[in-house]
């Protein structure tokens, strides 16, 4: 495993475990789309139904695990939890998030690397894990205040994109490994609709500013 | 393995 690789694996752990504090902590998960996390939710369980096809290593079984038990726990927490959930902004968080599935699916159906239940699957997640966090962005925008928390969960979680795409590179070279054109691609997509956001929080950050996306 | 390339990731 390369640096790359490993850093993007803590920043996605990092920015689960901020979100869960946030939420554990101010019991509230105000600016959080509860779309994008129905989303990850989805496509955690369709990505790693390999767990039980092939063992690579205990790290990589343990961190599938923990990303499959702290996505239902955060939706969990937004859905049912007597306080939390009063503090969902439902009525900003109004993308029609199924909407994407379907489509995802489909194309999984038609692009993939192998016609076989597994790999359809997998290449399904990967599409729709591009997309999972536009609910998030959208809502976002629509966020008068953008608390820290949330702001840098979202920094950390398109910083894990970002790293994964310099470890494809790293692997591509160094490994010698193969082009993987369904990887790649739905991974600079999902990267790219981070590029925005990045943009006010890099900008926020330098100026020691609260951040605030533009309307 | 191809199939392992990109398999092992999360």
């Amino acid at each position: 495993m390369n640096i790359f690789r490993l850093a993007g694996d803590m920043s996605h752990l990092l920015s689960v475990i901020l979100l869960l504090l946030k939420i554990r902590t101010t019991k509230s998960c105000a600016g959080i789309s509860l779309k994008t996390q129905e989303l990850y939710v989805v496509v955690f369980l369709a990505r790693y139904l390999n767990l039980f096809t092939r063992y690579y290593s205990f790290y990589n079984t343990v961190m599938k695990l923990v990303f499959i038990a702290t996505s239902v726990c955060i939706v969990w927490y937004m859905r049912f939890h007597k306080v939390v959930k009063q503090t969902y902004n439902k009525d900003l968080d109004t993308f029609r998030h199924y909407v994407v599935i379907p489509p995802c699916f489909l194309l999984a159906l038609l692009v993939h690397h192998e016609f076989t239940v597994m790999e359809v699957l997998w290449t399904f997640s990967l599409y729709l894990e591009a997309v999972a966090i536009l609910p998030q962005l959208i809502l976002l925008q629509r966020t008068r205040n953008i608390d820290n928390l949330t702001g840098n969960y979202i920094f950390l979680l398109g910083a894990y994109r970002a790293l994964y795409l310099l470890n494809w590179i790293y692997r591509f070279f160094m490994e010698k490994a193969q082009a993987r054109w369904i990887s790649w691609i739905s991974g600079l997509v999902q990267t790219a609709l981070y590029a925005d956001f990045f943009y006010y929080y890099i900008k926020s950050w330098k100026n020691n500013e609260k951040l605030k996306l533009p309307a | 393995n191809a199939e392992s390339n990109v398999h092992d990731e999360l």
